[in-house]
């Protein structure tokens, strides 16, 4: 039986992009993967750091990046200790 | 197309014709400004090309079936490298797989041991500095390892040529259909319990008032008003249908809320075609423990269902067994929902958790994964390195 907790992770959508995407001139799969890693974990973030790190960062910076890559945030879900992004693509 | 944000490190894995290495740059400059991670290739924020010192960088790729339509530094595996080379030093880059066949792409820079700086585009003279290295390159596990992060492992299924009856789920003119057909299921089941529940009390005419609505409206006749108009302001039809084909495809069952009650999944439908979803498995909460921060995982499904150019990938950091799901029932689950003609598995695990030499279980696994239902393994490949271990393997239709 499905009993949400706290823990549950939260959904926010971005109805401006969500709502219209027209992907017919999309093709191939094949991803492309980054994975940039600032520490070693979680719990050794350098002095200075804000104590979310990466999560602190808002939305709206990660949009300006985005438009460099050529996606758009569909919808955002959001747990403790990582935030998961639906791009479009 | 997905991103993961961790207090740490990101995750951005990109499909098409997106220039994903173009917000490299970009990421590093938030990293700093944002988050306050440190800089070294400048003397204050004020210079523009500040950008934060990354402890580490992976990126990877399967081969393009159409390179020349790619953009950017994407147009081949070399400019690829040569980008990824210029900005950061000490960098490794491998193919791993059949060179006339499917095969896969890899770079990564060696874990970052002292403070020097890595190379940046705009950093030329700070870049005679080499980056302190005592290990020799490795990949994703041994960032784990590296960095204390011991119990976790990166599992990610590459499949092509699905079968394109089945791929159908996957555009919205069936998705509709099914939705359709579901809701109208849906709402036949609930007149029939309210029938049964009310018993002689009422007349069936006394439901066919609050059901004169289509079948195939999206709407739940039995909704209130109020309620639906809730729903709407915070789904889309992408998002709706998403969850609809997640449910109907079998992935919500890959991670079931049986043995993960905090699972949730963001899925989407794109028109006319495709598929993405995310999806977050919290742990159970350990509160004091310090384990807490690494034991949110995460999984991410991405589908191309054109016949010209099919393909699905599965992605999760989900450690296998450990009163979960095991690893070979994991991409039997997954290859039984794509039903491709070909697949390949990497899977990067640390050596502290799984020795092929070491621990029997491990062994055990190994060979779990050798036998997918329906399947052949052709290749197995494993680069074996002081601190982990990571395995390609690959699968044609039998």
């Amino acid at each position: 039986t499905f009993s949400p907790s706290e823990g549950t992770p939260h959904l926010t959508i971005n109805h401006d992009v969500a709502a219209d995407l027209d992907s017919t001139n999309a093709f191939e799969g094949p991803e492309k993967l980054l994975e940039v890693w600032f520490a070693p974990n979680p719990k050794a973030l350098p002095s200075g750091v804000n104590p979310n790190g990466l999560k602190s960062v808002s939305n709206e910076t990660w949009v300006g990046m985005l438009d460099m890559v050529n996606c758009k945030i569909l919808s955002v879900l959001e747990a403790e200790h990582m935030d998961a992004y639906l791009l479009s693509e | 197309s997905s991103m993961f944000v961790f207090p740490h490190k990101l995750i951005l894995k990109t499909c098409g014709t997106t220039t994903l290495l173009l917000g490299l740059h970009r990421l590093l400059r938030i990293a700093a400004e944002h988050a306050g991670f440190p800089f070294h290739n400048a003397k204050s924020l004020d210079d523009i090309h500040a950008a934060a010192t990354p402890y580490r960088v992976f990126y990877s790729r399967k081969n393009f079936l159409f390179p020349h339509k790619q953009r950017g530094p994407h147009r081949s595996w070399k400019q690829e490298v040569k980008y990824l080379d210029d900005m950061f030093e000490g960098g490794s880059a491998y193919m791993v797989g059949k060179m006339n066949g499917d095969h896969w792409y890899l770079y990564i820079t060696s874990p970052r041991t002292s403070l020097t700086p890595p190379r940046t585009p705009d950093d030329g003279k700070l870049s005679a500095n080499p980056v302190s290295t005592h290990r020799i390159p490795t990949g994703r596990a041994s960032i784990f390892n590296g960095g204390l992060e011991c119990n976790d492992e990166t599992l990610e299924i590459l499949m092509t040529d699905l079968d394109p009856e089945n791929a159908k789920k996957f555009y919205l003119e069936h998705a509709s259909a099914v939705a359709s057909t579901r809701l109208s299921e849906q709402a036949q089941e609930a007149r029939q319990m309210a029938i049964d529940s009310l018993g002689d009390f009422l007349s069936d005419d006394t439901f066919d008032v609050f059901s004169n609505g289509s079948d195939s409206d999206l709407h739940d006749p039995h909704t209130p008003l109020s309620e639906q108009v809730e729903t709407e302001c915070l789904t889309t039809e992408g998002h709706a249908l998403g969850t609809v084909v997640s449910d109907a495809c079998g992935l919500s069952d890959v991670y079931p809320t049986s043995k993960y009650p905090d699972a949730r999944i963001d899925a989407y439908l794109f028109t006319p075609c495709g598929f993405s979803a995310n999806g977050i498995i919290p742990a159970p909460q350990k509160h004091g423990n310090d384990d807490d921060a690494r034991s949110t995982h995460y999984f991410t499904v991405h589908v191309t269902p054109e016949p010209i150019c099919s393909f699905a990938s599965f992605e999760t950091n989900v450690p296998g067994g450990q009163n979960g799901r095991e690893t070979s029932e994991i991409i039997d689950h997954v290859v039984q929902i794509f039903k491709p003609g070909r697949f390949s598995v990497t899977l990067f695990e640390a050596k502290s958790v799984h020795t092929y030499d070491e621990v029997p279980a491990g062994v055990g696994r190994s060979k779990r994964m050798e036998k997918i239902q329906g399947y052949r393994r052709i290749d197995r490949i494993v680069h074996d390195f002081d601190d982990y271990e990571l395995v390609f393997r690959y699968y044609e239709r039998e």
